[in-house]
């Protein structure tokens, strides 16, 4: 699950 | 972090600083679409909201600082220093049809319904089109100066190098965030006139001329 990451992008 | 990354990361900051030094340097905002800019700052403030609850690095807590208070700077100076050189009578693409799909879009597709996940989705969708009043100005006046478009180049080169970036991320990590991705070709792919136009006139030292 991507949102787990935290969105780490900018 | 790889190098894709951060080459994208810089560009995008490349580009904001060609932005400023041209505005500031011609001391006119001319041929700049305010909605854009006001659009980034949307971007940046819905998306950024987690520098409140969740820290990645130093080099994210920064950057992220640094998008929110330029773009907020580039519209005081479009909208106060400089505003007798904003034409608003060009910059003339409606907002609603934007903003009220990406919150759809947003509604639909996120990784979670609370405020943060809706916001954060909304400014990826939103982001990808963001573009669009300032490329509908450039198609408009059919010109451009040469700093505008440099300008443009280094923002797409941002998002062009998010590309490889994904693909870096997905065999070394096996990391996919189909949100980003999709949003993302989306918004490199509203480059790809642009570019052409860049690398065969531009590039060449002629002016950036639109076909009438």
């Amino acid at each position: 699950d991507p949102s787990s990451q935290s969105h780490d992008e900018l | 972090m790889n190098i894709f990354r951060f080459f994208g990361d810089l560009s995008h900051l490349a580009s904001i600083f060609i932005l400023i030094h041209k505005i500031t340097t011609t001391r006119s905002c001319r041929g700049i679409s305010f909605k854009t800019q006001a659009l980034y700052v949307t971007v940046f403030v819905t998306r950024y909201l987690d520098l409140f609850t969740s820290y990645v690095s130093l080099y994210n807590t920064v950057m992220k600082i640094f998008f929110i208070a330029s773009s907020c700077y580039i519209l005081y100076l479009m909208r106060v220093r400089y505003r007798p050189t904003n034409d608003p009578s060009i910059d003339t693409f409606r907002l609603e049809y934007l903003v009220g799909p990406c919150v759809v879009l947003a509604l639909i597709f996120n990784y979670g319904y609370n405020p943060t996940e809706l916001l954060w989705s909304f400014s990826i969708f939103l982001e990808s089109v963001a573009i669009l009043p300032q490329l509908f100005m450039l198609q408009r006046t059919g010109e451009a100066e040469t700093i505008t478009t440099h300008y443009l180049a280094a923002l797409g080169a941002y998002r062009a190098l998010y590309i490889p970036n994904w693909i870096y991320r997905y065999f070394s990590e096996g990391y996919v965030d189909p949100i980003s991705v999709t949003a993302g070709l989306v918004q490199t792919g509203l480059y790809l006139d642009f570019f052409y136009v860049y690398f065969t006139k531009v590039l060449q030292g002629q002016k950036f001329e639109l076909p009438a």
